[in-house]
């Protein structure tokens, strides 16, 4: 016959109701021997007292034996049955009752693969957010390098306005064209000047 | 063999709250 | 009755027990089994075995009493009373432990990682949503650098060809 441990029932008592039904059966037994003996030795006094009374201690040991053999024999019996019923009714978790700390037994229930699973997922989530987090890093870094450069390119162009703004506060709205305007005016006068040149030498050789 | 059983019970009573401790402390100090 | 109360129940069986044990052990038994002394001292034998009643019943009962103190067993078994009062509504036999612990400690832990799924989730996609931002940001940056570095390369060139113009100025003027 397989002993039922009764190990959920133990979860819940913190002992074993086998072993709290022991020990009842123990203490009570004990009592009864305890009782028994008393009440021997009540008689036996009761029969030191009585003057010339031919019952030896023997024969009431015997009759205390005889009355306990009969009382622990229905002891048993009605113990055994006490013990039943304890077991059934009150020391045990009745099958469809769950104690308070395994109702998360009840609500969710994950096979090994589905639990696998879903520490996999978790781990790629987590890879992903670390992904994600680096992207991030590099975005800012970039941003910030754009700040720097974008600065750097707008500071070119400021000296270029302020070098047209220069040459605009001194008379050339436009420097390239006055640099045109400038060298073609240069070229004139060379020319002129060539001119001059060529008349004077004609004079002085007239 | 009541030892065992007892002891056994006790591990399942206690020890899920335990673990349970131990991984909520875990996953948080992940989540940092 | 199934409305009795667990400690109700104990107390009950074990009155029960005691009952019968006391009905068991009549002095009609006990003073077959002491015939000669019975026979001696009835009056006193009758006194012996009230005693013996009282005092079994007492030892027993007190020894309920101490072991329901010791344990705590009253408010353990009240407790007890009120999970089955509360589970009365189901019928199909519960959870128990299958006695393989990796196995047992799934269902405790599954919402909190359930949970962290759910957070990390909750993350990523917000990091997606701000790294697409941030994509967007940079894209623009690198379209306002490339800009301003075709504005500063036009400008530069022009002044490149002013330096041109500028040097043949020069060469003009000091042509001899």
């Amino acid at each position: 016959m397989s002993v039922d441990p009764m190990t959920y029932e133990a979860q819940f008592f913190g002992f074993t109701p086998q072993t709290c039904m022991l020990r009842i059966y123990i203490a009570f037994q004990d009592y009864l021997f305890e009782v028994m003996q008393a009440v021997e030795q009540v008689i036996l006094k009761k029969l030191d007292g009585i003057p010339e009374c031919e019952i030896s201690p023997v024969q009431i040991r015997k009759c205390t034996e005889k009355f306990l053999c009969f009382m622990k024999g229905r002891f048993d019996k009605l113990f055994g049955k006490m013990e039943q019923l304890f077991l059934q009714l009150i020391l045990r978790i009745p099958p469809n009752i769950l104690l308070p700390e395994d109702k998360s037994q009840e609500v969710l229930t994950y096979s090994a693969e589905e639990f696998q699973l879903l520490h996999k997922e978790i781990e790629q989530l987590q890879e992903k957010y670390k992904t994600e987090l680096c992207t991030k890093q590099a975005f800012l870094a970039e941003l910030e390098e754009q700040k720097i450069v974008q600065a750097k390119l707008k500071k070119t162009l400021t000296v270029f306005d302020e070098l047209e703004n220069a040459g605009r506060e001194n008379g050339t709205s436009d420097f390239r064209e006055s640099l045109v305007f400038l060298v073609q005016n240069s070229r004139k006068l060379q020319n002129i000047r060539e001119n001059v040149e060529k008349e004077g030498k004609k004079l002085k050789v007239s | 063999f009541d030892e065992i059983i007892v002891d056994i019970a006790t591990k399942r009573k206690q020890y899920p709250r335990k673990i349970l401790e131990c991984v909520i402390k875990i996953i948080k100090a992940k989540r940092e | 009755s199934p409305a009795l109360s667990r400690v109700k129940l104990l107390d009950t069986m074990v009155d029960t027990f005691l009952q019968k044990l006391v009905a068991a052990g009549s002095y009609q038994r006990f003073t077959e089994c002491f015939k000669c002394f019975s026979q001696l001292q009835s009056e006193m034998s009758q006194r012996i075995y009230d005693k013996f009643v009282t005092q079994l019943q007492t030892s027993i009962l007190e020894e309920i009493a101490e072991i329901k103190a010791e344990g705590n067993l009253e408010a353990v078994l009240n407790a007890l009373d009120a999970l089955v009062e509360e589970g009365k509504d189901r019928q199909e036999p519960a959870w128990r432990p299958s006695g393989d612990p990796e196995k047992d400690l799934r269902s405790p832990l599954l919402p909190y990682f359930l949970q962290q799924r759910d957070t990390l989730r909750r993350r990523v996609q917000r990091q997606e949503a701000e790294n697409r931002q941030l994509a967007e940001q940079v894209l623009n940056g690198r379209r306002q650098v490339e800009e301003l570095q075709l504005q500063c390369r036009a400008r530069w060139q022009a002044w490149q060809a002013l330096h041109r113009e500028q040097k043949e100025l020069l060469a003009v003027l000091r042509e001899p």
